[in-house]
């Protein structure tokens, strides 16, 4: 298909939070954004795969100054006795984005992406699509190398 | 802010395939999208969060009748000897969509789909999101019902 990808845009406010060990069942993912919601915490990036063995887990992105307020409002969403076993891990992330029209498939843009990113040796945390985008997650520190190395792999100059 | 949800979509089409124990390293995710877009495999969400102790899954959705060649293909793409610990899942899903404009935040709207979801009984599987949509995956038996009771949630009628 003809894909043209026209930009790369890059943001580096976020923070990212996981929380796993999450039980699996209806009620969990509407329990956890009730408290956000709830604390008026804006959320960017939502992303959850199936769970295994009965546990789930959840990752999303924060504006990176709202990153205590909304731990803060998870931790207190659980009831107190069931506190065991979930994982909070909140860090900053940078987001870099390919954004294409025709993007109906992503698989060939998705290797173009992936295969710049490994040449340059740079870890892929997190990876979001959308029909026109697709989203990758990685260290704040490799977010000006991971920008440069996407825009020449998609030929939109250094 | 002022959100508009504008309709509720529904694809009953998709296969989900969850690959885990990945090595979370540079160079993973160019290795399997390098053996799907080879095998002409058309990959619509693709999700993953943040490794845990150095290890990584990845989920993506692919048309239900490349089920068996995307999963082929994959597993073509390890090294043979390397082939230990890859989990591959492929099992049949629903995806429902809620789209909006202004969706700067999905904090808001992800809480009452969850909740009408959770209501219903319905457990979800698989949690994606743009700047205009929020996407969920379901058991296939349960599509339709997500369907109405999201409509019904958003005020779109049932
Ligand atoms: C993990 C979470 O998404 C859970 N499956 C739920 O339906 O709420
Ligand atoms: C798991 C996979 O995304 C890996 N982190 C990579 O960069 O390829």
């Amino acid at each position: 298909e003809d894909v043209v990808v026209s930009g790369v845009a890059l943001d580096k406010n976020q923070a990212r939070i996981v929380v796993s060990d999450l039980p699996d069942r209806p009620g969990t993912a509407a329990m956890l954004f009730n408290a956000l919601a709830g604390a008026g915490i804006s959320v960017d990036t939502i992303v959850q795969g199936p769970g295994i063995d009965g546990k789930a887990r959840m990752t999303f992105t924060v504006p990176r100054e709202d990153i205590y307020r909304a731990e803060k409002a998870l931790k207190e969403s659980f009831p107190d006795d069931d506190f065991s076993g979930r994982v909070f891990e909140a860090y900053e992330i940078a987001k870099v984005s390919v954004v294409g029209v025709g993007m109906r498939s992503h698989s060939g843009v998705a290797a173009t992406l992936f295969d710049a990113l490994a040449e340059a040796g740079i870890n892929i945390q997190l990876v979001s699509t959308s029909e026109i985008k697709i989203s990758v997650g990685v260290e704040p520190d490799d977010a000006e190398e991971a920008t440069r190395v996407v825009h020449k792999a998609f030929g939109l100059g250094e």
